[in-house]
């Protein structure tokens, strides 16, 4: 099964 | 005060279609550099990231640096009154709540404007990193848009391979599978239909299809799309406009769990 990572998780808040 | 001024309104028609299904609302950010958005989809798995370069306009005023909150599927609706060869004026007051679009006909004799409510919206602005992608495609976008369409109708991902030769698109359904290799290619009589691969090293990522197809709305913006995949980053797939900037979108992989 393939799971949908988030953007959130490469990028930081600034 | 803001005011910019850009002479083909059907630029701005295009990147507001190419976006408007992805993110509902967003803050347009307008400093020295141009007039630029950043935005997530409500699932947080894709961005968008749009700049139209201030020497890009006609005429480009902004006095200091003005975040304005739109909801993108109206601003689609105001800019489609105008004519594509119309010029556009985006004027806001400080401290108003509205934006006013002027569109005026290339004679002149048409003057129209619309003004639209602004909204506070309370975005989360992501830092991206400057990057060195293992591999980088340079495809016709056109031909991306009809390879993400195609496979969309057989499979809910796409896993996408770069390798030296070429680039490799694959997808598994129901009903069966379906791969496309595009190979590398410069001898072509129209210079947007090459493809050109630059890979320090082999990559293969899987992706969502729809977010895909959902990117290929900006098709209209360029000849061609620069496809950029690193292993445990986002992928890129970008639109240069000539002269007045970019439309980058970014999407999160697919792991094995």
């Amino acid at each position: 099964v393939n799971q949908q990572r988030h953007i959130t998780s490469f990028f930081s808040k600034t | 005060m803001l005011e910019l001024r850009l002479t083909q309104a059907g630029l701005l028609k295009k990147v507001l279609e190419s976006i408007k299904d992805l993110v509902t609302d967003a803050n347009f950010d307008c400093s020295a550099t141009g007039f630029s958005l950043q935005a997530m989809d409500s699932s947080h798995v894709a961005l968008v990231a749009l700049l139209l370069r201030s020497d890009g306009f006609e005429h480009y005023r902004c006095d200091h640096n003005i975040s304005m909150g739109m909801n993108l599927g109206n601003m689609a609706k105001m800019l489609r009154c105008a004519s594509d060869d119309d010029t556009v004026t985006i004027k806001a007051d400080d401290g108003s709540d509205t934006v006013t679009f002027m569109f005026e006909s290339p004679s002149q004799d048409k003057i129209s404007d619309y003004e639209m409510k602004l909204m506070d919206i309370d975005s989360e602005h992501l830092g991206i990193p400057e990057a060195e992608y293992q591999a980088i495609v340079r495809m016709s976008a056109s031909e991306f848009a009809r390879i993400c369409k195609d496979l969309g109708t057989i499979g809910d991902t796409v896993i996408i391979s770069v390798t030296k030769e070429g680039v490799q698109f694959s997808t598994k359904g129901d009903i069966g599978t379906a791969n496309i290799i595009c190979r590398k290619n410069t001898a072509v009589d129209k210079k947007e239909e090459a493809t050109v691969i630059e890979m320090a090293e082999p990559v293969s990522l899987t992706f969502a299809s729809r977010y895909l197809i959902a990117f290929t709305k900006a098709t209209p913006l360029a000849g061609q799309v620069t496809i950029s995949m690193s292993y445990d980053m986002p992928i890129v797939v970008e639109y240069k406009m000539e002269t007045m900037g970019y439309m980058r979108f970014y999407l999160a992989p697919k792991i094995e769990e």
